[in-house]
């Protein structure tokens, strides 16, 4: 079953949002691992990890195995590789070799038959961490977050993407890309939706994620969005997200 | 006068919003620089600038003087030094010597008397741009968007910042956090809001930069909010914000 990066260099458009909520959605039905490349550790604090031991800064230094670095989470099925704020040493320890893009793939080699579904979050960079998030992963999602900067910006993550594909992960494929912080009651969203399916057709997910205040307050809790407002219109989004990912992932 | 950084390591908390409207409004009574070290460009492009021939990239890479990349923009005594997507590639040219991190400070210093205020902008991330705006810079703004991760993230820009303090640059000082896309409804942003006064004191800027979706309009016309929308909400509180600024400038 596949791997799949969460990327986007533009920041704050929901990469970490969707990584828990959709992780925790797959979770129902699923072994999941999501692992947290990021050196903010937010998609380890939104779910309720504080300061862990072994964190992905180990494991990408070769000190400690991935099994050695995974914990469980407090949703059934979904475990995590946590991050640290050392993380930020690595984008500037690791040298940009083509040997050290590879580290996390090999790194999640031995623990990939244990789960269904593997969930990677990325900090907003191009850095030496979410190139590795791209090496390792089959898939990756696009949030996109519906607003004028984060439009102007795609064009420069699926160029990132392409290089990654030519030279260092032949089999790379964009899942989709999603639509985030969709606000009905403003033209801007409606106007970047009619413009971003019009440019990538069905590469834009048919499932938009809506903007919701209870998105937000989720991660205060240590929560996903199921535990936290199972009946939200984000718990819904996400939970069709899921069905829509499973599927997309089967009929590659 | 002083050079103000504008950096947040969190992705999406409204840096280029705050650099575009802070340095619009001073620029109504002062001679404004606007410097965009943000591989996004956003800065640029949200000002109408495109595929500038000159950037930072050549600046830092020594090829260029500052005042040769240096361009009107389309805002009475604004003039921007623009970025390009090339400067991505600086984050990892520039080898994190000390010597390196004063590129900036160095191209900047022939320019300076020419301006009242010098804005810069830039990415999120803890990388050699932003230590080099850190290093450059008098003052930091930091804006902070009134959500938990943004909240939860703070102490580690103040950490950064305290140590760029230490070894690179002693006068650097923090002008004030800013409170961004802050939204009455929510009960969200006023528990941050709470939080943030209570640990940061004075610190804290008095003005809050509400929620509004005039400022998300703003950039897909390449216009600051005061010739986008010039009474809405997010104009007076840019307004207001440059007169604290200017009197913090002066009293520091
Ligand atoms: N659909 C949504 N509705 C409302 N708020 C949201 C939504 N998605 C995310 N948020 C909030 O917006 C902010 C940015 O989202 P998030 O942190 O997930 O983005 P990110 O892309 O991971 O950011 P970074 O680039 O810093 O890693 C967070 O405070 C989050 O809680
Ligand atoms: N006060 C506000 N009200 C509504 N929208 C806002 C506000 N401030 C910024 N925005 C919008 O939110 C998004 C993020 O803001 P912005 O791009 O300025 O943040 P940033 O910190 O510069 O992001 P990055 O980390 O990617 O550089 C943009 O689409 C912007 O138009
Ligand atoms: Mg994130
Ligand atoms: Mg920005």
């Amino acid at each position: 079953m596949p791997i799949i990066g969460v990327i986007n260099e533009k920041g704050g458009v929901g990469k970490t949002t969707t990584v828990i909520n959709l992780a925790a959605a797959l979770a129902k039905q699923h072994k999941v691992l999501l692992v947290d490349l990021d050196p903010q550790a937010n998609a380890s604090s939104g779910l309720g990890l504080i300061l862990p031991e072994n964190t992905t800064y180990e494991v990408l230094k070769g000190e400690i195995s991935a099994r050695q670095a995974i914990v469980d989470s407090n949703i059934n099925n979904l475990k995590i590789l946590p991050a640290s704020t050392e993380l930020a040493g690595a984008n500037v320890d690791i040298k940009s070799t083509a040997e050290n893009m590879k580290i996390l793939s090999k790194a999640l080699i031995a623990v990939r038959p244990q789960f269904d579904f593997i969930i990677l979050d990325s900090p907003p960079s191009k850095g030496a961490l979410t190139i590795n998030a791209m090496v390792a992963a089959d898939y990756l999602l696009i949030p996109l977050q519906t607003e004028y900067y984060a439009l102007e910006g795609i064009a420069s993550v699926i160029d990132t993407i392409k290089r990654v594909r030519a030279s260092l992960n032949p089999k790379l494929d964009i899942l989709g890309i999603l639509l985030t912080m969709f606000d009905v009651r403003t033209n801007l969203s409606q106007q970047v939706e009619e413009n971003v399916r019009e440019h990538f057709g069905d590469m834009v997910f048919r499932t938009i994620i809506p903007r919701s205040i209870r998105l937000a307050e989720a991660p205060s809790y240590g929560q996903s969005i199921f535990e936290f407002a199972p009946s939200s219109s984000g718990a819904l989004a996400y939970k069709q997200l899921a069905r829509e990912v499973i599927k997309r992932a089967r009929e590659a």
